[in-house]
């Protein structure tokens, strides 16, 4: 008797993508829409901003001295690009769309 | 301000189409 029965319990099928997470459908409120640190920092300035008219790059700046112009800008048009943020009296000027 | 509310929507529509 040769063989040791290679205890064969047929196809066990490996388990391999069985839960691909089905829920969260709603998730209009997470704090992190997939925005880089940089773009989230723009946006919850320009949320928080009371002025009727928005924030200007300039005030933007101002508070955000670890970011240079050029990458708050691009923040911005991808912010705007996204749908977050719109300008308002002219193209420095940007607001928040849910700060309704 | 004819403009900025359009930018709005236009922006909200954006907004809205990526949340669908």
């Amino acid at each position: 008797r040769k063989n040791l029965m290679a205890a064969s319990r047929g196809p066990q099928t490996l388990s391999a993508g069985l839960g691909e997470v089905g829920g969260y459908g709603g998730g209009s409120s997470l704090p992190v829409n997939g925005l880089t640190a940089h773009q989230s920092q723009v946006l919850n300035l320009i949320k928080s901003c009371p002025v009727p008219e928005g924030m200007s790059l300039q005030e933007l700046k101002l508070q955000l001295h670890n970011m240079s112009m050029s990458t708050i800008k691009q923040a911005v048009e991808f912010l705007s690009s996204e749908g977050h943020i719109y300008s308002t009296v002219d193209d420095d000027h940007y607001k928040s769309t849910d700060a309704e | 301000l004819e403009r900025i509310r359009r930018n709005k929507e236009a922006a909200l529509q954006r907004l809205a189409d990526r949340n669908v």
